[in-house]
């Protein structure tokens, strides 16, 4: 299956 | 003294439709360059980025930085009361005003309404979206057949494979009725631009999407004529509409789906 990621693994805080 | 006037209410009636079923609450923040809103819906698995440029604007003041907290169901009640050709004036004092003043004005300048609408405090994780991505693969098309394209294949399934290959860009999708997919080559022969479909590929890609978040965006389409869908592999895809010219965008970021 396939897990859904968040977008916080790949835009951080600035 | 923030002051922006917009010609046509119907541009932000419209920019709110696309953003409304994802978010709920946002912050407008206005400064010298526009008005730009950055939310993400609640599952953060996606984020929507408006800007609406002081140029696209028929007048713009911003004497100071200033967030406009809004909860975005109740700016959709005020904007639903703007007549078709109306004009909208928006108007707030500095930082810590309680509400914001959105003036109608018809285009005879005979009907003008104006509701004072509560703003709220909103704590707001602003994410810093790098812009030097290169992405492999990008799909230009006229937004409505977009919208189809997401519209039909999500009555078969909740997740799409976007492949991009030389063969063209194929959406793929699988249910419990079984499974579809939808093959879409590149078409620049189109007499009209905003018909054409431009598919440019680095390299060939392919990465899994949740459907319900592609459906959210299809609703920027009456915002423009065309869209522009950029991937690559294990970053975020990004669903581009730019409002007229130069007035400004909206994008959309979704996180992929990662096969564990």
């Amino acid at each position: 299956g396939s897990k859904q990621t968040l977008l916080s693994r790949f835009f951080g805080a600035p | 003294m923030f002051e922006a006037r917009m010609a046509q209410a119907s541009t932000l009636k419209k920019v709110l439709e696309a953003v409304k079923d994802m978010v709920s609450e946002g912050n407008f923040d206005c400064s010298e360059e526009g008005i730009c809103l950055q939310a993400m819906d609640v599952a953060h698995v996606s984020l929507v980025n408006v800007l609406l440029r002081a140029q696209g604007f028929e007048m713009f003041r911003c004497d100071r930085n200033l967030a406009l907290g809004i909860q975005l169901a109740n700016l959709s009640k005020v904007l639903n009361c703007a007549g078709k050709d109306d004009a909208v004036t928006v108007k707030a004092e500095d930082e810590g005003a309680d509400t914001a003043e959105f003036m109608f004005e018809s285009s005879k300048g005979d009907r003008i309404t104006t509701f004072e609408l509560t703003l709220m405090d909103i704590d707001s994780e602003h994410l810093g979206v790098p812009e030097d991505t290169t992405y492999t693969a990008v799909i230009k098309m006229p937004s409505t057949e977009f919208r189809r394209i997401i519209s039909d294949l999500s009555t078969i399934g909740d997740t799409v494979t976007i492949e991009v290959s030389k063969d063209g860009a194929s959406f793929q999708v699988s249910g419990d009725i079984g499974k579809g997919n939808l093959c879409i080559q590149s078409n620049t022969a189109a007499d009209k631009p905003s018909e054409r479909v431009e598919i440019t590929m680095e390299e060939p890609t392919k990465q899994t999407y949740a459907m319900r978040y592609l459906s959210f965006f299809t609703k920027a389409a009456p915002l423009s004529d065309t869209v522009t869908i950029s991937l690559s592999p294990d970053v975020p895809l990004v669903v581009e509409f730019n409002i007229g010219e130069e007035v400004g965008y909206v994008k959309y970021y979704l996180a992929p789906k990662i096969t564990e």
